[in-house]
């Protein structure tokens, strides 16, 4: 099967 | 105090029909040189990145950066009000609790105000990394949308693969298969042309769930700009009209 990534971490600014 | 004012309502109701499903609340940046929104869905899965510049507007004020909390749902209800040929006007003080929202109908001595109250929200500070697409492939917006409705009953992913002699879309599941394939016309700039600009060829599967929320957009222009990427968030771009523009990122599926 196939799963679908947070994007959380890629767009998030620290 | 800012204030915003549209003569047409319509492109302000397209806009909301376009997040609304995806969006429950936003934080619209209000600076002189116009409105932003940039949000995750709740799952984190896509980004919504929404611009309106203030020179789009016909009327267009804004003497302090302001951050407005706003319920994507109550606001939609308000411009389901408002009838296309209606003036808009958005207006909020200073350091604002609510906002303003006025519709002008033409021709006719009846203003409708409504007041929405704002929302506390988490400051989530989110940047888009700039990327370099191995594939910018503009077609049809209404074309798109028919593609993602028809393939979405076939199978839970759309695979857009791309080449130079164009773009191909499937979809599988228990009942079979489907498959779209454009190629790329002669004519570029016309609404109903398809172009693309390629550095690698990519295949790449995407959410059909998330693909469905992204074509509420369709109203919004007659072409659509997907940029794809191996492991990077699709692009999924609709100008809106002259005034902005609005972008969906959607990471594709990866194989377990």
């Amino acid at each position: 099967g196939k799963s679908q990534k947070n994007l959380l971490q890629y767009f998030k600014i620290n | 105090m800012f204030e915003a004012r549209l003569t047409q309502s319509a492109i302000l109701k397209k806009v909301l029909d376009a997040i609304k499903d995806l969006l429950t609340e936003a934080t619209f940046e209000c600076t002189d040189s116009g409105i932003q929104v940039q949000a995750m869905d709740n799952a984190h899965v896509s980004l919504v990145s929404m611009n309106l510049r203030s020179d789009g507007f016909d009327k267009y004020r804004c003497d302090r950066n302001l951050s407005m909390g706003m319920s994507i749902a109550v606001m939609s209800k308000i411009l389901k009000c408002a009838t296309t040929n209606d003036t808009v006007t958005m207006r909020a003080v200073d350091n604002p609790d609510t906002i303003e929202f006025m519709f002008d109908t033409p021709g006719k001595d009846v203003q409708a105000q409504y007041e929405m109250k704002l929302i506390n929200m988490d400051q989530e500070h989110l940047g888009i990394p700039e990327t370099v697409y191995s594939c910018v492939v503009k077609m049809p917006s209404q074309e798109f949308a028919r593609i993602v409705r028809d393939l979405s009953q076939f199978g839970e992913n759309i695979t857009i693969a791309c080449t130079k002699e164009g773009i191909k879309f499937s979809a599988a599941g228990d009942t079979g298969t489907a498959n779209v394939k454009l190629a790329q016309t002669a004519d570029s700039g016309e609404s109903d042309s398809v172009t693309i600009e390629m550095q690698e060829s990519v295949k790449l599967s995407f959410s059909c769930r998330y693909l469905n929320f992204f074509i509420k957009a369709t109203p919004l222009c007659e072409q659509v700009q997907l940029s794809l990427s191996n492991d990077v968030p699709l692009v999924c771009e609709f100008n809106i009209g002259e005034i902005g523009h609005i972008k969906y990122y959607l990471a594709p599926k990866i194989e377990d």
